[in-house]
């Protein structure tokens, strides 16, 4: 089973056209396995990226050698993740067993 | 179905059950179809809801194509519940249904649901192997035949947004358009997704307008309007290419261009915190805005008749 510890989701506000275009330049920087939640669309809107573990330094400098303001979603998906898991877990406990 | 909990995520299993359930306990309102089957195998189960007579003018809602947006498919769920809960009581409804049916496809890419349950919460994508390739999977709403191949996906198997091979090339894919193809009386046709809090209509491939653009605006204003009335809940809207971006291969590029005049692409609730995490406390919440809007969609659709 895939998991996800330590990635991250980064938020980011292009505040132009020239940052627009840096974030989606990221999109074609495959070695940072990024994925896009929420894609590039347009200045002023906010844009998602899953970056994982392995990825989060590289993509970080980037951005910060851009100039780019970023903030942190979701510190740790996989977290999230078993949240999720266990809130389905004990959902399904206390279900009519008729079910 | 009384006992459903539709407050939490359901495993595909779980849905099949209920979609079985929900036939059993309203046989003279709801049949299954099976359209086709999944790249592994997995009924593409479609729910059709009908008070009789043949070949109606009908009104498709499919839920899921994204498998990890798990939110949609607990909405379709509730949708499926809402439509036989509201038949009766709901005037509006019941004038819908009286004249023309509805099909519902709850979970529209079953495999890549199913491996989002098992295996990788965060999959999108069908669950084909790619010949050439260590990448499975095709983006289904890249692999519509509606500007295949040009900009806005990518023709890389290892990207979320790969096109595939050719157009219609997951029999996801294909099982919908030749169930539309062999249908032929498919007024309105509404895919969902999430999470963006968008109402979008033709075209994403082109930049060229709909020639309903100003009907197809007017009526996205007023769904999200009635979607806001509850929960305040804000939606943008308006068509694929100036809202978000340019995306080739689309699902409701396919459906307008065959001539089904009420196509519209929803993007569900964002919390802004969870992404795809949607906490399941958010489930009702947010089907019950977005029936709303579906309900101003079909109820335009049935008094403006073409």
């Amino acid at each position: 089973k895939k998991t996800f510890e330590g990635d991250q989701v980064l938020r980011i506000i292009p505040k132009d056209e020239v940052e627009l275009s840096l974030v989606k330049d990221l999109e074609d920087m495959i070695e940072f396995e990024l994925d896009f939640w929420k894609d590039a669309a347009d200045v002023d809107t906010p844009v998602h990226i899953r970056v994982p573990f392995h990825g989060l330094q590289s993509t970080k400098m980037y951005l910060e050698s851009q100039g780019i303001d970023y903030s942190i979603m979701i510190e740790d998906l996989q977290a999230m993740l078993d949240e999720e898991q266990e809130e389905m877990d004990s959902a399904a406990r206390v279900a009519d067993p008729r079910n | 179905t009384d006992n459903f909990d539709f407050s939490r995520y359901h495993t595909i299993d779980e849905i099949y059950s209920f979609q079985d359930m929900l036939v059993a306990e309203n046989p003279n309102m709801v049949s299954k179809i099976v359209i086709g089957r999944s790249y592994q195998g997995r009924p593409l189960n479609v729910l059709k809801f009908s008070t009789g007579g043949t070949n109606r003018p009908a009104i498709w809602i499919d839920t899921g194509i994204h498998s990890r947006e798990w939110v949609t498919q607990a909405s379709g769920t509730w949708f499926a519940k809402k439509i036989v809960t509201d038949y009766g009581r709901d005037p509006a409804l019941t004038a819908i249904l009286n004249k023309m049916d509805i099909f519902l496809e709850i979970v529209t890419n079953p495999d890549g649901f199913y491996y989002t349950h098992t295996s990788n919460r965060m999959w999108r994508k069908t669950r084909k192997p790619n010949p050439g390739s260590n990448c499975v999977g095709v983006d289904p709403n890249r692999n519509w035949d509606a500007g295949f191949g040009g900009p806005g996906a990518s023709s890389s198997p290892c990207s979320e947004t790969y096109r595939g091979p050719r157009a219609n090339s997951e029999s996801e894919v294909k099982s919908i358009v030749d169930f539309v193809k062999s249908h032929g009386n498919i007024k309105a046709f509404v895919s969902i997704h999430s999470y963006s809090q968008m109402l979008l209509y033709p075209y994403g491939y082109t930049r060229n307008p709909a020639k309903d653009q100003t009907e197809l605006h007017a009526l996205a204003k007023k769904a999200i309007t009635d979607l806001a009335s509850l929960y305040g809940t804000r939606y943008r809207y308006g068509s694929i290419i100036s809202t978000i971006y340019q995306a080739s291969g689309g699902t409701i590029d396919w459906t307008y261009d065959q001539g089904i005049k009420y196509s519209y692409t929803f993007e569900l609730r964002d919390t802004g915190r969870h992404g795809f995490i949607l906490p399941a406390n958010q489930i009702i919440p947010t089907a019950r805005e977005t029936w709303l809007a579906l309900m101003a969609i079909m109820d335009h659709t049935f008094k403006n008749p073409y």
